[in-house]
């Protein structure tokens, strides 16, 4: 099952990346760039922001302009996970339709997505 | 998998290892456990070393030969004073029973802190993240402006001091003597480990003849340790020649829901069994203070209904909601608190009220040969009401980010408390004022700052 600190972080960034994404009226792609060029070069925390988008910022760009929130992007992305048995922990109000749903419509989107032939453990 | 291995490396990840295990200065050029770094255990966490190239020279120890010829405890003050040829060091602290302040502490004693604006997206600029690194590798803790060891000005501007600052107030001559030994997560399960490192590194130092009086206290006071264990608080003020400890027993919130939940038998247990350990170690004349738990109750009264700054842009996200995230995820630094379920609430705050008792009864009973024992209680209802009559809010009290632990506000205001009551029922603990500390500043300044 997932780190709980993971999926926190991970719920906590693709927030930021759609809430500046909101502020600005801009695209989640020129949201992503803006909050890496905020970061400082010290301790290569601007390089590693842009590797990050790189590696999962075509993902988070296709969920989040199907108007996915940060709990379901983290879930598909598999930095948050739902064991067998275990409650569905989710930071934002759940979204109208079943959540399993919502799930699924949002695999399909990523499906291809070269990110996911890993397991999440790297 | 582990690049430690490599053997250009293995240098310096041991380094890096006795730095994160034993909470020492990464940069330390001499090895006396004194930095002229900032981060990095540098002097953020304790006393700016004056030589990084002299080893037996480092704040808090005890001077040489009254400091004629250099300044070996970093306090500033050395040198002979050309009228009298007398050492200002003698003539200003001698008898003056000059001592620092040592925290052993976990997230709050060392003031962990996110700063909001890192997660505001409407306030987020080029600005933001500018102390990132800093915070970074400073463990997201902020000990330079935390309760007990602050040196820098509250970046809230709130007027109270820390305790350090207050030691330093009241005795010029304890300049810089201050160590934040404090990690995030620290709590009873690896406390004894914890003292144990801290007690060989500091106390026995004390106990040679270099080591200055050092009011040392340890303060676990939120650790809400998920395996149900407990924090404690501990505060040894040492002397030269005399070891005063106060045990601030701040236990903990280490309470699981009621399966896991810290019992009086079992805290009663580990609180002996640490006051035996520091009992055998510490020299005679201690004091110990045994601190009381407070009522986690105002979390959830104070903040529940808020929006978290996640929330604060769409109304989508409170307080509650993120509560009941992290307890979902089991990552919770609070979970008998942080929680929807007022049963566990009032369960967790009745057993907080027996492990308190559980103190008192320790303070009352309990006599060592090492030190004296007292209770005092965490009255966080004392500073809230403080807070409200300068016309402040509850939830001011809190960090905005992680909705749980004392912001900058809140450690200063307990500081103060603490202080006060300190001074007030046990003068002798924190020594005299010095009646030399307008001479001091007249011929050292600021002695060089922090």
């Amino acid at each position: 099952p997932s780190n709980g600190h993971t999926c926190v972080g991970c719920v906590l960034v693709v927030s930021v990346i759609k809430q500046l994404a909101q502020v600005h009226n801009s695209t989640v792609q020129a949201s992503m760039e803006r909050l890496c060029s905020y970061l400082p070069e010290k301790l290569f925390l601007k390089a590693t922001c842009y590797l990050v988008v790189r590696t999962f910022g075509p993902d988070i760009i296709k969920l989040l302009s199907a108007d996915m929130n940060a709990d379901v992007v983290c879930h598909t992305l598999e930095f948050c996970h739902q064991g067998p048995g275990q409650a569905l922990c989710h930071l934002y109000p759940l979204p109208k339709e079943a959540w399993k749903v919502t799930l699924e419509k949002a695999r399909q989107i990523v499906k291809k997505s070269p990110t996911l032939k890993h397991p999440r453990g790297g | 998998a582990d690049i430690c291995v490599l053997p250009f490396l293995a240098k310096i990840c041991q380094k890096i290892k006795r730095t994160i295990t034993n909470s020492v200065p990464f940069r330390d050029v001499d090895s006396d456990n004194y930095s002229v770094s900032p981060t990095l255990r540098g002097y953020h966490w304790r006393g700016r070393d004056c030589n990084d190239s002299d080893e037996m020279a480092y704040p808090g120890r005890r001077p040489d030969r009254w400091d004629e010829h250099r300044d070996s405890n970093c306090n500033g003050i050395w040198g002979v004073d050309p009228k009298d040829g007398i050492p200002y060091e003698k003539k200003f602290c001698e008898g003056s029973e000059p001592r620092g302040i040592v925290l052993l502490g976990d997230s709050a004693g060392a003031h962990f802190h996110i700063p909001p604006e890192w997660i505001t997206a409407s306030q987020m600029s080029l600005k933001s993240f500018f102390n990132l690194p800093t915070a970074l590798t400073d463990e997201l803790d902020w000990p330079q402006l935390s309760g007990a060891t602050g040196f820098l000005n509250a970046t809230s501007g709130i007027k109270e001091n820390s305790i350090y600052l207050h030691l330093r107030k009241r005795n010029r001559c304890n300049h810089r003597d201050y160590q934040n030994i404090s990690k995030n997560g620290a709590s009873s399960q690896n406390l004894e480990t914890f003292i144990e490192r801290y007690v060989e590194e500091v106390v026995l130092e004390a106990g040679i003849p270099t080591h200055c009086p050092t009011f040392t206290f340890l303060n676990f006071t939120v650790q809400c340790d998920p395996s149900g264990g407990r924090g404690f608080g501990m505060c040894m003020h040492l002397c030269c020649n005399l070891v005063r400890s106060f045990l601030f027993l701040l236990t903990n919130r280490g309470i699981d829901p009621v399966p896991k939940m810290t019992t009086p038998e079992q805290f009663y247990s580990k609180v002996m069994e640490t006051l035996k350990y520091l009992n055998a170690r510490l020299p005679k004349g201690s004091h110990v203070i045994l601190y009381g738990l407070p009522d986690g109750t105002f979390l959830w009264d104070h903040l529940h209904s808020r929006y978290h700054p996640l929330g604060q842009l769409n109304g989508d996200v409170t307080y509650g909601q993120l509560y009941a995230f992290l307890s979902c995820l089991q990552v919770s630094p609070c979970h008998g608190w942080m929680t929807a379920n007022e049963t566990l609430r009032t369960l967790t705050s009745q057993r907080a009220a027996q492990l308190s008792n559980t103190l008192k009864k320790i303070a009352t009973s309990q006599k060592f040969t090492s030190f004296r024992l007292y209770y005092v209680d965490f009255d966080f209802q004392e500073i809230i009401r403080k807070w409200q009559k300068r016309g402040g809010q509850p939830w001011q009290l809190l960090e905005p980010v992680d909705g749980f632990h004392p912001n900058e506000v809140a450690l200063l205001l307990l500081a103060d408390n603490l202080w006060d009551k300190v001074r007030l029922q046990w003068p002798q603990v924190l020594g005299k004022e010095n009646p030399f500390n307008a001479q001091i500043e007249q011929v050292f300044g600021d002695q060089g700052g922090h």
